[in-house]
């Protein structure tokens, strides 16, 4: 599953 | 990382420079909103505060190190170096009206409770109103430069690839954050009755100004 937490957009 | 995120991401840098191209030549900070460019600085500021504990990857790095360094120069140019230029008595939108409900909100919606977490849950439902200080001022004195126009278009056309973006990483990795999608929804809105007068009037060679 993704790890929305991580917030690898800017 | 696809076609849609490049872009705008590229379009939101744009934006930035084209900005400070703007005061740089004109040697003048006139028609831009100071208080909008500190919401800025303080987006950039609560969301990178990963900077130096979650690496990404050079890229992101290296974007949100330019990103912060625009920021603030933008806001030292306005504040300090052409202050004299500074529309202040037009600038006149009360900051305590976005920011007290952007922090209750911050705190009530989040993915979870960590300081991290709730500034960076912050930093996006500020940025998605940080516009109105600016969108306010153009509509008090009824007009802006052709290139403080340019500025703004770039600025929601980046919000708009971002929306894309996240289609599609919907798609392709079943990827999506709901709390980043409905602030660049509410962000995108914001730039549309701005959007309607920038093709009507700016492209066609007409200054942007308001009846």
């Amino acid at each position: 599953e993704y790890n929305v937490h991580q917030h690898d957009e800017l | 990382m696809n076609v849609f995120r490049i872009l705008g991401d590229l379009s939101h840098l744009l934006a930035m420079f084209l900005l400070l191209v703007k005061i740089w030549r004109s040697k003048s900070c006139a028609g831009i909103s100071g208080k909008s460019q500190i919401l800025f600085a303080l987006v950039f500021t609560t969301r990178y505060l990963d900077l130096f504990s979650n690496f990404i990857s050079i890229y992101n790095t290296v974007m949100k190190v330019v990103f912060l360094l625009c920021a603030y120069v933008t806001v030292y140019m306005i504040y300090w170096k052409f202050r004299k230029t500074f529309d202040i008595e037009n600038d006149t939108f009360r900051l305590e009206f976005l920011l007290v409900p952007v922090i209750g909100l911050s705190f009530l919606v989040n993915y979870s409770y960590t300081p991290t977490e709730v500034l960076w849950t912050f930093s996006i439902y500020l940025e998605s109103v940080a516009i109105l200080p600016q969108l306010f001022m153009i509509s008090k004195t009824g007009e802006a430069e052709t290139i403080t126009t340019h500025y703004l278009f770039f600025l929601g056309l980046y919000r708009a690839l971002y929306l894309a973006n996240w289609i599609w990483r919907y798609q392709t990795e079943n990827f999506y954050d709901q709390i980043s999608v409905v602030s660049g929804v509410v962000q995108t809105i914001f730039y549309c009755d701005f959007f309607y007068l920038y093709v009507t009037k700016v492209l066609k060679g007409k200054k942007l100004s308001l009846p």
